[in-house]
């Protein structure tokens, strides 16, 4: 029953980089029963991402955010800080494609905050570039220019020409 | 899909790139 867990997860992933995300869905549903039967919670956490993932390329953006925030729930309990800012860093674009930008702005802090704390330079610059372009799309353009200063400073550091 | 092509912003757009790639592996 354990390998059939890992085999339901092996053919969603393999669905999933082949594009059919239906299928991989099914799969990542089935790896999810497994885990929770199991009491896996590792094996939890890694479906609900792949869940979440998968459901962004369906265009069902509210169902992956409910994915995500369980990813998020279960890296907190598992104390994986950067699987928690993973989470936080797609709950924000997940936000900004709801154009739920109060939201993205929140997940995007948080993600920020736990890069700093891991000193994670190039976690920030990304935070700094999401951060910045989710209060553009909410009018706040002085808070949006801050956040271009420490990108621009973030991706001179780290050499990222792009 | 349609919905998918449109997204103006250039961050979630990356995101969404490296996301096609990346998988939580057993």
């Amino acid at each position: 029953r354990a390998a059939q867990g890992r085999a339901y997860g092996n053919l969603g992933n393999t669905h999933y980089l082949l594009g059919n995300f239906s299928e991989a869905i099914a799969f990542h549903k089935e790896r999810l029963a497994i885990a929770k039967e199991f009491g896996d919670k590792a094996a939890e956490r890694r479906a609900y991402s792949n869940l979440g993932n998968a459901h962004i390329f369906l265009g069902k953006f509210d169902v992956s955010a409910e994915y995500y925030k369980k990813t998020l729930q279960l890296s907190r309990q598992l104390k994986d800080q950067a699987v928690e800012a993973q989470a936080c860093y797609s709950l924000g674009n997940t936000y900004t494609l709801l154009r739920d930008y109060e939201r993205a702005i929140d997940f995007h802090l948080k993600h920020l905050c736990i890069a700093q704390e891991l000193g994670d330079r190039v976690g920030e610059g990304r935070a700094a570039w999401s951060l910045g372009n989710a209060y553009v799309s909410s009018g706040d353009h002085g808070k949006a220019l801050g956040c271009a200063r420490k990108h621009l400073e973030i991706s001179q550091e780290i050499g990222d020409k792009n | 899909f349609q919905r998918l092509r449109i997204i103006q912003v250039d961050s979630v757009r990356r995101w969404m790139d490296d996301l096609k790639l990346m998988t939580e592996c057993e």
